[in-house]
């Protein structure tokens, strides 16, 4: 899971 | 998940509840762009597309399908219901999708992090997002009636992205998000397009006028 690429957002 | 996300999301959630509510309510979606809410469709449908790949959370997972259905059943509403689609400012909501979407197409396979299909789409969505109001603040622009309802939703909107900006600020300080210009740039564009809106918006609240938009 990549989070700093903001996948995580909306 | 820190509280200016969560602003965000609430923000934008509220936006469509409005939305929802004023078409249910009323049975009218006057002063509503058709042409803007099949744009969130396909942001909405190009960027979930990770939700059949990675699981986030429950909370991701069921943002996702909320806005999702809810864009799609706003659309439904507008185009097929018998009464609300007899609203509708059908000729002066004449934005054509086709020069906002394959500008941000092109760009998109031109500008993005992974060349690969779901982040292209990501990429593609952001872009799309940033620019998928300007259908509806012509049509704003072009009423002379704006009812408090349409306002405080198109002010929801764009509130909604604002916030994510201070979200994106905290994040880099707070969890080491190294600098992102696809996402921080989109938003910012995307917020700066609702600032004169917003100053309008401000202004006759305000004032306790009704809203009205300068051609």
């Amino acid at each position: 899971r990549d989070f700093d690429d903001y996948h995580d957002e909306l | 998940m820190n509280a200016f996300r969560l602003a965000g999301d609430m923000t934008h959630l509220l936006s469509i509840i409005l939305l929802l509510l004023k078409i249910r309510a009323t049975k009218s979606c006057a002063g509503i762009s058709l042409k803007t809410q099949e744009l969130y469709v396909i942001v909405f449908m190009s960027r979930y597309l990770d939700l059949f790949r990675t699981y986030y959370s429950l909370y991701n997972s069921l943002m996702k399908i909320i806005f999702l259905g809810t864009s799609m059943c706003i659309v439904w509403y507008m185009r097929s219901h018998k009464v609300v689609r007899q609203t509708y400012n059908n000729d002066e909501d004449t934005f054509r999708h086709f020069f906002l979407v394959l500008p941000c197409f092109v760009l998109a396979l031109l500008v993005h992090r992974n060349f690969t299909f779901i982040e292209i789409l990501w990429t593609f969505s952001l872009y799309l997002e940033s620019v998928a109001i300007l259908p509806q603040l012509v049509l704003l622009q072009k009423s002379s009636n704006i009812d408090n309802l349409t306002g405080t939703y198109v002010f929801l909107l764009g509130a909604y992205r604002g916030l994510y900006l201070f979200n994106w600020v905290y994040r880099f300080f707070t969890e080491n998000h190294r600098v992102r210009w696809i996402p921080w740039l989109s938003g910012l564009i995307q917020t700066a397009i609702y600032t004169d809106f917003f100053y309008y918006y401000i202004r006759s609240w305000k004032n306790r006028e009704k809203l009205k938009l300068p051609a």
